[in-house]
């Protein structure tokens, strides 16, 4: 394990301008790591596109209808922060889940003052428990009281640690890239996965 | 389950960026397997939030396909992470299907090769059964079977590590191999990485998946998950 991890994870990296990331361990999970992220967008002088892809199980999570609702909502424009949580993938939990699912959204949004839904939330651990609301939204307010936000590295690192549940390694990936006509962007990306993988996301 | 999002600094619109996350998950994220299980939660998402100073990218402009490769070859190096970390696997392996008369098949076949249990447990074992890869390919969901005349069919592992040679043939022109050399075949199973080849002979078009062994470990971390 600690080679893969040496192989596989960086040590450095440049990010996108714009982004802020902050991570926490709400307790949700047993072993007291890195369980809650959130990325914002704080860049104003464009109103954001955002895009998802998502799972064609027939069994959706909340988090999943949530997501496509906010999207489908805001026609892809506006959307300023993603929260993922591990631990606890909300999922077959009918009402209640929707419930929670949007609450962690709305929690979010309230702090970043959106006037309407701004947020995805993504979820993963096991299913067919409810999520533990009080840790979470006492882990989503620690992270902004403490300003916990940052666009560093070891930001980065976390968050990609915070969404990890039988995963070796976080696996976060940056890269600088330049256009034809002379621009330069950076793409960075982060994912989780380990076991239940053969996605067919559309 | 897997999770991930990608953000980047370049002002898109919504629409073509979707188009982009579609196109790159097609050719990553939805071309990996580590058990063959879809879950739940299964979410890719992209923001795209315009902090570079540059012209809106749209479905039109002379940038877009250069961006939208730029993302899938991004969203592939990601996507390949998270099977280099398949609970249990001790092998990445690339499934290469190439020369098929359709991207779809091409596709197909490679996933149905990726997805076999008996293939996966072969591949920890370092066995060169090329006859589980053949029996993957021929119950391969095709909708017809312009892709696949079993005279064309050529299958071989690569090594990925520049020894030589790099090529194992298993099954040529549909004839199998039947000398085999064995010792060789050990040494490329024996790699962390290594690649299956097939090559259907119908076609131009061709499409990967990425696949790992299928260990003892992994019913060891999956027999207990929930408690």
């Amino acid at each position: 394990q600690s080679a893969k991890y040496a192989a596989h994870v960086p040590k450095s990296g440049v990010f996108p301008q714009g982004f802020q990331v902050g991570s926490v361990a709400s307790g949700v999970k047993k072993n007291g790591t890195l369980d809650l992220g959130i990325l914002v967008n704080t860049n104003k002088s464009y109103e954001s596109s955002a895009a998802s892809v998502f799972t064609t199980n027939k069994f959706k999570a909340a988090p999943v209808i949530l997501s496509q609702r906010v999207l489908e909502e805001k026609k892809g424009k506006g959307i300023n922060a993603i929260v993922v949580n591990s631990g606890c993938a909300n999922s077959v939990t009918g009402e209640i889940g929707l419930k929670d699912a949007s609450q962690m959204a709305k929690l979010i949004d309230e702090k970043l003052g959106a006037t309407s839904s701004s947020t995805l939330i993504m979820s993963t651990g096991v299913i067919g428990q409810r999520l533990q609301m009080d840790k979470i939204s006492k882990g989503i307010s620690k992270i902004f009281t403490d300003n916990s936000f940052g666009s560093d590295f070891n930001s980065w690192l976390n968050i990609a640690k915070s969404i990890c549940t039988t995963d070796t390694f976080p696996k976060l990936v940056t890269s600088n890239f330049t256009m034809n006509n002379g621009t330069q962007y950076t793409l960075t990306g982060m994912a989780k996965g380990a076991g239940m993988i053969c996605p067919n996301m559309a | 389950t897997l999770l991930g999002f990608i953000v980047t600094d370049l002002p898109i619109e919504s629409q073509a960026l979707s188009k982009m996350l579609r196109y790159a998950t097609d050719r990553s994220f939805n071309c990996i397997s580590v058990d063959g299980d879809m879950s739940t939660n299964d979410t890719i998402n992209m923001i795209a939030n315009g902090a570079v100073k540059t012209d809106e990218i749209t479905e039109d402009s002379p940038e877009f396909l250069q961006v939208r490769d730029q993302v899938t070859q991004f969203a592939q190096k990601l996507a390949q992470l998270v099977v280099r970390d398949g609970e249990g696997a001790t092998k990445f392996v690339t499934v290469k299907v190439q020369n098929s008369s359709t991207f779809a098949d091409a596709r197909t076949i490679a996933e149905s090769i990726s997805n076999s249990m008996l293939v996966k447990t072969a591949l920890y074992g370092k066995d060169a059964n090329w006859g589980r890869i053949l029996c993957a390919i021929g119950y391969a969901k095709l909708e017809t079977l312009d892709s696949l005349q079993t005279d064309k069919l050529n299958v071989s592992f690569i090594a990925t590590d520049n020894s030589e040679p790099r090529e194992l043939k298993l099954l040529v022109n549909g004839v199998p191999q039947l000398n085999i050399d064995e010792e060789r075949a050990s040494q490329i199973l024996a790699l962390p990485d290594l690649e299956v080849l097939v090559d259907l002979g119908t076609g131009n078009e061709e499409a990967q998946f990425w696949t790992c062994d299928l260990s003892h470990e992994y019913v060891t971390i999956n027999g207990d998950y929930r408690s």
